[in-house]
């Protein structure tokens, strides 16, 4: 896994071209709501207890 | 690990099952069903093979020319997951036919099962007492169909789980899983952009793979070469700012086979059958 397979996948998953440039004043007031939050650590729990079987 | 050879005999249906039956008569009189059926309990991976004399044959099955004795031999495969109790069952039809197909006096239809799985255990070496022909018993005849199950423990041909992270890797480090963290604060495109996480433990396979002997080789000849690789991955959940309709939100995403979580070694991207969950 490299830095550049992952970002690779990430813009496939979000179905970018490049990666976006977001402004600065809008990352200063961002703040992540607690529904969001929750669905993250959700995910986050689930990964580390179902395994997908690969090659 | 174990190696043996029963006799039996085909008979097609509109024969009498009986011991001294020519089967000259009954060559010609139409179909034969020729499944083979085992029952597993072992788990693991199952192959069944059929040989008989003949011309060389492809995966496509039989040719339409009329075989010729001794110039190769049929070779039909099903390779089944057996990772279950089960009759599996291998419709051998196609070579029964192609075996009676050939010139007298003909080479005996031989059938090959073989078991193939880590920490094998008694039961798998012991399968062969299972196996049963009608003619068992009876005396040998030339050309008569031939059973013959093969069982190999691949538990030294695995990977061995977490690699040992005071020991350094090295050529003659077996498979093994070795921790590797992706720092995503340091990747220029990730900042600002990527909000959750800061990091993570992606994992790698490294090291190599114990190859099977040569001997095992000839009689395994669909081993092909064992390699180090991540069998299971996990998901990896991110948060990202994205922008849409002049805003910037935090969104949720899922990145599929981010994460190693288990190293194994496997042929052909065939892998080694799991140990049997109790």
């Amino acid at each position: 896994m490299t830095g550049e397979q992952l970002l690779g996948s990430l813009l496939r998953q979000l179905q970018l071209s490049e990666v976006p440039v977001p402004d600065r004043v809008d990352m200063e007031e961002l703040v992540i709501p607690a529904q969001v939050r929750a669905q993250y650590v959700a995910l986050l729990r689930r990964s580390h207890g179902d395994r997908s079987r690969g090659k | 690990r174990f190696s043996h050879s029963f006799r039996g005999e085909a008979l097609p249906p509109c024969c009498p099952r009986s011991h001294g039956q020519g089967q000259a008569g009954c060559a010609h009189s139409g179909g034969v069903k020729g499944p083979l059926a085992f029952w597993d309990s072992v788990g693991g991976c199952v192959r069944a093979t059929v040989q008989g004399a003949g011309a060389e044959r492809g995966p496509r099955g039989p040719s339409q020319s009329p075989p010729s004795r001794g110039a190769g031999s049929l070779s039909c495969l099903r390779l089944v997951s057996a990772h279950e109790s089960g009759w599996k069952v291998f419709d051998v039809t196609e070579a029964v036919n192609f075996w009676q197909q050939l010139s007298q006096p003909r080479p005996p239809l031989l059938l090959q099962v073989s078991v193939q799985r880590e920490h094998l255990g008694p039961l798998a070496s012991g399968a062969h007492r299972l196996v049963r022909f009608a003619s068992q018993g009876a005396p040998a005849g030339l050309g008569e169909p031939q059973l013959e199950l093969h069982t190999l423990d691949l538990r030294d041909y695995g990977a061995q789980g977490d690699c040992d992270p005071e020991a350094p890797v090295t050529e003659g480090t077996r498979c093994c899983r070795q921790e590797m963290y992706i720092d995503l604060q340091g990747m220029k495109w990730a900042e600002n952009w990527v909000l959750e996480p800061p990091g993570f433990l992606a994992y790698e396979c490294v090291g190599t793979c114990q190859q099977p002997p040569e001997a095992l080789a000839i009689k395994w000849p669909f081993l092909g070469p064992r390699q180090c690789i991540a069998s299971e991955t996990a998901s990896l959940p991110m948060i990202v700012s994205i922008k849409e309709g002049g805003r910037t939100r935090p969104q949720v995403v899922s990145l599929p086979n981010m994460r190693v979580q288990k190293c194994s070694c496997a042929s052909d991207g065939a892998l080694v059958p799991r140990r049997l969950q109790p």
